[in-house]
């Protein structure tokens, strides 16, 4: 069991806290504001009102034994900054800062975060690609130029093998599982006659991923 | 080509406006801050400032003939509800709307949005797994009960085969590929020996995961 502080209980700090606690873990939830805190006093294991880019409050709550510290604090830039700057001074093991935008990210990074996160970001990227290709039902980057993809069947491949549609061999993507109903098939046979409903869990590189979206 | 528009250009609206139009389709973002617009208007097809409340002005821009539209007003919450309510009585083909909490998620989907989408949450809980566990890098889910990890090798796993390892016997869980620098090995041979740097991307049931996160 580990130990974390948040700060900054918008909708995505309160997100990680809570589901931090659910895990088992001490939670400790900061915010400046008294109302935001009520709101999540009971799903964590402790609640403080303080400025965070007040050090020696920072020090009163002992933030720097702390397993890591997610600074999810969004409009004001400027105390995510320097909220960054304490938590590094004071020698906390692991920050993991939210940013808002490629600029604030890269002075978070310079100033020693661990970790520099764009939820709303990711998210749109991810829901466009799941707009841009109807089939598709979500999208996850592995690297740089490799993602997973879940793809719905569609109709006219109904009744079909895998082995028939040879994804490897036209579009160089494999699959690595196929969702149906609640079951998962893993490493699926090629022989398998695909169902209506099924989900195709495919990897690929992203150029190859876009071209069999095309084509489904 | 589809053609889409984006309600309400937050971080969130920003980014789905701007990749669809990179994955080349037509994007119409629409808000009614023209600041908010000037930001984004190189970088979609038309930018148009109005009050999504507004029907006459929503029918104007012709809204019922998009492939899909977005409502990504955020802190609006009545807004984003009346605007999507017009959007379905337009006669929309597709609503997708983000939602601040789940009872505003309720009324959406109540109203007949096609997707509701909850971007902080789901990121933070994400972020949260990777906390959770040191050596998860990624974690999504793929259906209520199973995710995709990505863990990355201890340094003491480091030159034992995966047959030794035996992740589905002993965890329930299946290594669907490793990633190893640039290169995907798919489907991986039982007597690859794992090597420094590997990053495995695994499935199994949520309770399996978390039992095979303690234990790395
Ligand atoms: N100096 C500070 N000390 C402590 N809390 C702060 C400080 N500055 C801002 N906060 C808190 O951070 C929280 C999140 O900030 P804000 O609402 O601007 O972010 P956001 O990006 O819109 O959030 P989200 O998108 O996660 O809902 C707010 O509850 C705010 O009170
Ligand atoms: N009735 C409306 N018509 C058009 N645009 C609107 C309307 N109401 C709000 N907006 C716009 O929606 C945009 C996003 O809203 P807001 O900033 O509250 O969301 P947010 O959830 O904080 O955004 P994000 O987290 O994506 O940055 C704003 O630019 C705002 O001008």
């Amino acid at each position: 069991m580990s130990e974390f502080a948040v700060i900054g209980m918008g909708r995505f700090g309160r997100s990680v806290a809570t589901t931090l606690h659910q895990l088992g873990h001490r939670v400790l939830a900061i915010d400046e504001n008294e109302e935001a805190l009520r709101h999540i006093a009971d799903d964590v294991t402790h609640a403080v009102q303080l400025d965070s880019t007040d050090s020696e409050a920072l020090q009163g709550v002992g933030i720097a034994n702390m397993d890591a510290v997610v600074v999810a604090i969004g409009a004001a830039i400027q105390e995510s900054i320097l909220t960054t700057l304490i938590l590094k001074e004071l020698g906390c093991k692991k920050i993991v800062a939210k940013a808002s935008n490629d600029l604030q990210g890269k002075v978070l990074e310079r100033i020693g975060a661990d970790a520099v996160i764009y939820p709303e970001r990711d998210m749109g990227v991810r829901i466009a690609h799941t707009l841009s290709s109807p089939g598709v039902l979500d999208y996850i980057e592995i690297s740089p130029t490799f993602s997973i993809e879940e793809l719905s069947v569609p109709e006219r491949l109904v009744g079909q093998t895998l082995g028939r549609l040879d994804l490897k061999a036209r579009f160089g993507v494999s699959v690595l599982l196929i969702r149906r109903d609640s079951q998962l098939l893993i490493s699926p046979d090629p022989e398998i006659g695909l169902q209506a409903g099924d989900v195709l869990v495919v990897v690929g590189e992203n150029r190859q991923l876009t071209k069999l979206e095309t084509s489904l």
